[in-house]
């Protein structure tokens, strides 16, 4: 893997959003992803709906929470995702109202990632952002800098907050990933999360995957 | 029991049980906020010390809760039956005006130590462990915090005395919250629960940030007036650790050809 690489500047990650008071950080994980998978393999970024899965992905749970890789197997059931504008966000779950002709984006498939950071590394360069779900641990109160929290307080057991690998590099010889959180701009660095690389810190490494684009 | 000097060097003391309702009740009506009548937990026993802290003084209070049976499925999914816990509070009385800086409880097994606080269970000074607040250097704007060492300013595990015009400045840090983040509280309650809250928070990422070993800065955010619980509930996710989810075949490497 290069060693550092940033989607940011490169176009395949859109402006960060906020779930609001809703436990559907899984939602914009999964839409983060598609979005640049849609990117580097058909060429446009589209900011990507989320509302559509907290309503018609039936596997998931809304605002209580979900699990990626349901929410990929929807997105293929149903037909494709919807754009943020055609299907916009409310923050609390609705009838569904999706429509396949409305539909901007598909995706053929998905799958789970290795648990080797730099494995994870080498994919997120070559590949695109990557779907990632953390420990949460300190979140509530983070404001800028790399978390690296003593593992036993930020265990791999206890994943509970799904966000997007867009980015990873070294600050003053520390490795991190860079992280797009859905807590909205004025969270962290400007909506971003960054987390020390390399150690399995939160887990970060245990639930990476991705969808596929032909 | 009487009032008396522990030992020269810890200036805590021991005041007369009556000096501890005021800050106890005050501890009490925080602890049972929002509850209906008839949902309140009760007071069975409180003991304490106090020390002079600023303007004010610090009362560390041990007490005993008695939470009431609860049999109506309006209230509670499953019937309780009647509990007893021990807490200890840390309130700050300054000229009259109380506030909460720490709640910690747990259940008592009232089998095994018998009801309330165990008589021996004398805490010696060298036990006791003063937990301060931060200074407002937490809510400084982002960019420029950056030189700031939150171990240099707080004296968390240190013994020193709670800065001077201590609930002036937690009040100063919490309304720079306010306006921040546009924070309004329809009641005055309310606002007196989201400040103890707040201070709560801050001892919190306090210690997040003395533990973290990476370059992280922890503090004021605008998740700063939820409770744990709130802020989990809400914002997190616990459907990621219970269910597998549908199983996905593994991606090819990267450099598989």
């Amino acid at each position: 893997a290069p060693p550092e690489w940033d989607w940011r500047s490169k176009g395949a990650v859109t402006n960060v959003k906020n779930q609001g008071m809703c436990g559907s950080c899984w939602a914009f994980s999964v839409t983060g992803n598609v979005e640049g998978q849609w990117y580097l393999n058909r060429g446009t970024l589209l900011s990507l709906s989320e509302q559509e899965l907290l309503d018609c992905d039936k596997m998931d749970k809304a605002c209580m929470g979900g699990l990626p890789s349901n929410a990929y197997s929807a997105i293929k059931n149903l037909g494709g995702l919807e754009t943020e504008d055609d299907y916009s966000y409310r923050g609390y779950m609705q009838v569904c109202n999706f429509s396949a002709e409305k539909a901007k984006v598909y995706i053929n498939d998905s799958v789970e990632l290795s648990q080797n950071e730099q494995k994870l590394a080498a994919w997120l360069a070559k590949k695109g952002p990557i779907s990632v779900a953390i420990n949460a641990f300190g979140m509530q109160f983070y404001r800028h800098g790399i978390s690296h929290p003593l593992r036993p307080l930020c265990s791999p057991w206890l994943i509970d907050h799904a966000v997007l690998l867009v980015g990873y590099g070294n600050r003053s010889d520390v490795p991190f990933w860079a992280i797009k959180n859905s807590w909205g701009p004025d969270w962290g660095e400007e909506g971003y999360y960054y987390l020390h690389r390399g150690s399995g810190a939160c887990g970060v490494n245990t639930m990476a995957s991705s969808a596929l684009v032909d | 029991a009487p009032a008396k000097l522990r030992d020269a060097g810890a200036q805590a003391w021991e005041p007369p049980s009556s000096a501890l309702l005021g800050p106890a009740r005050f501890a009490l009506e925080m602890y049972n906020r929002g509850r209906a009548a008839g949902t309140r937990a009760v007071l069975a026993a409180v003991r304490g010390r106090v020390r002079r802290a600023g303007r004010g003084s610090l009362y560390s209070l041990e007490a005993t809760l008695e939470e009431p049976p609860c049999n109506d499925p309006m209230v509670c999914q499953l019937p309780v039956s009647k509990k007893t816990l021990l807490c200890s509070f840390e309130i700050l009385d300054e000229l009259g005006k109380h506030m909460l800086l720490r709640r910690d409880c747990g259940p008592v097994d009232t089998k095994v130590t018998g009801a309330g606080i165990p008589k021996d269970a004398g805490i010696a000074h060298s036990d006791f462990t003063q937990s301060s607040v931060l200074i407002p250097s937490l809510s400084q704007p982002y960019p420029d915090d950056k030189n700031e060492t939150l171990t240099s300013v707080l004296p968390l595990l240190s013994k020193d005395p709670l800065p001077q015009d201590f609930s002036v400045k937690m009040a100063s840090v919490f309304k720079n919250f306010l306006i921040t983040y546009n924070r309004t509280y329809a009641t005055r309650e309310e606002a007196q629960w989201r400040l103890s809250v707040f201070i709560s928070n801050m001892m919190r990422a306090q210690k997040i940030q003395a533990l973290d070993q990476g370059t992280a800065r922890y503090g004021v955010t605008k998740f700063s007036d939820l409770t744990e619980e709130e802020f989990r509930t809400i914002y997190l996710n616990p459907f990621l650790r219970e269910a597998p989810g549908k199983k996905m075949h593994l991606a090819k490497p990267v450099d598989d050809p």
